[in-house]
């Protein structure tokens, strides 16, 4: 493989489609989201809203800062609240049709990057451990 | 920058050293361990011993995992089980003369690689932000 085969790679052979990214609503409550959280094991995950587009991302750290008082974690807050409270909004965001070095850049800072296509439809997320795999192979050959 | 320049990179040029690195020991009680992980923002830390050794990593989720009950998140257990008890044992593990290419294949299915010298004392951690980091600007040149 060729740097020249690093920049014509199709990001799309590299993500994990929507329907097998685990996702809230924003019109969720906090105690759903941390219940997906820890059943699928993962820090963070895409929140969506009814119609696939993306509202932002959710994670344990998130909500975890969103219910800490002075004095203690205030656990009963985890029902009264909802993720669009706590989410981070504008997460990292690629096209469809963008390259794999903007993929590879992006990726240095984010532990994954939401994917849409142009009519700004969630079509999924690239994720560090993708890329990884990617350039070990390219690497080796 | 040749492939062969990858190959030959000393991997304590992208090591977070151990006086960066948060961790807790495994004797703190989890509450401990918690704090520390909201504090820092980080989902997941090492653990160490009091002569500075490796026990393993503890992280958000392991942490939740361990005092959920039946019926709800029993968080009066923060305070009563140590880290000992919820933390992952044997985390993936470089030495410091290890090469580049090791520690790529390895942080394909780990958000971070601990780092111990031949005696077995912690030197730090080596994250996939870091070998992302640098194989962003390999490909560019
Ligand atoms: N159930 C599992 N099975 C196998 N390996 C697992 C795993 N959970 C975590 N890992 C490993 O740990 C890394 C960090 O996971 P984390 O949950 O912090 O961070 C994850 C998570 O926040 C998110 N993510 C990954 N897959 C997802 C999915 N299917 N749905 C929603 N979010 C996902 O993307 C981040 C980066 O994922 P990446 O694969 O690069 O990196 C993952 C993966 O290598
Ligand atoms: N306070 C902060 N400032 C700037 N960026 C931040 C940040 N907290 C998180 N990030 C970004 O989010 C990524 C995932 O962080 P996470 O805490 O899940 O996962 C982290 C965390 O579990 C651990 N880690 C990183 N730095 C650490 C440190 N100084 N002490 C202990 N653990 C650390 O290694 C994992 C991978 O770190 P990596 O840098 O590759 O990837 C980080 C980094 O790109």
């Amino acid at each position: 493989m060729t740097s020249e085969d690093v920049f014509k790679k199709n990001i799309m052979e590299l993500v994990i489609p929507a329907d097998k990214v685990a996702h809230v609503q924003s019109i969720n409550p906090l105690e759903h989201a941390l219940l997906v959280l820890m059943k699928t094991g993962y820090s963070a995950i895409p929140v969506l809203d009814r119609d696939s587009r993306l509202q932002g991302v959710i994670s344990k750290t998130l909500i975890l800062n969103n219910i800490v008082g002075i004095e203690r974690i205030e656990y009963e807050k985890l029902g009264e609240r909802i993720v669009e409270s706590a989410m981070k909004k504008n997460p990292p965001l690629l096209r469809v049709g963008d390259d794999l070095l903007s993929a590879i850049k992006l990726s240095i800072d984010h532990a994954f990057i939401c994917i849409e296509d142009d009519k700004g439809i969630f079509q999924g997320i690239l994720p560090r451990s993708s890329l990884l795999k990617f350039l070990n192979h390219y690497l080796r050959d």
